[in-house]
């Protein structure tokens, strides 16, 4: 399948973002 | 924005009139990001839990114990926390295991990832990744290698792998490391 990888500067942003 | 696996967030807290599995708790489950900083949000920090609470976030389908049959052959690489170390470091140090882990950081070696956990205890807090095999070199390596570079420890911290069938038998600490960095 697809891997879905996610750095930590955009799982933070996701954290921030409302 | 979908996770490649669903994590599950255990949480135990010792209660010794109960047997040990009683007191293993499945909080909640994550499938995406943002259910996950959701999860985050809602719960204790790790500094804020009280001595002899644990808690891991591993992948669906696999309970954070040895006794689980797909981590009888595997390992941890455990890193060990000095008492001095702030809250706030402590804190840091598993966000970013978190972070790490339903990111998916471990490039190929990810599917070897079962799990993290963080044990807060009075002798010092450890947080440790755990893999599916104790004794695939090349994959243990790699992975804590990644760990460490990650979490920004020190490279004169010294973490240790060790294979579960071995800390089923001795008390943690006196287990022996396989491989250390």
């Amino acid at each position: 399948g697809t891997r879905i990888i996610y750095d930590r500067k955009f799982l933070m942003e996701c954290r921030n973002s409302p | 924005h979908p996770l490649l696996n669903r994590w599950a967030l255990w949480f135990f807290k010792n209660d010794r009139s109960w047997a040990w599995e009683d007191n293993l708790h499945l909080v909640t489950k994550s499938d995406t990001v943002e259910d996950f900083w959701a999860m985050y949000s809602h719960i204790q920090l790790a500094s804020k839990l009280s001595s002899s609470c644990d808690y891991a976030l591993f992948k669906d389908g696999i309970e954070p114990m040895r006794e689980d049959s797909r981590n009888k052959r595997g390992g941890r690489w455990l890193v060990s926390l000095a008492k001095q170390q702030c809250h706030s470091e402590l804190d840091r140090l598993w966000l970013e295991t978190l972070l790490r882990l339903i990111g998916e950081s471990f490039k190929e070696h990810s599917r070897k990832v079962r799990g993290a956990a963080i044990n807060i205890r009075a002798k010092g807090d450890k947080t440790a990744i755990w893999t599916r095999a104790a004794e695939n070199q090349e994959g243990v390596l790699h992975t804590g290698r990644v760990y460490k570079e990650r979490l920004g420890l020190s490279t004169k911290m010294v973490t240790g792998s060790q294979a579960h069938a071995d800390t089923a038998t001795k008390s943690n600490s006196l287990a022996k490391n396989k491989f250390v960095m």
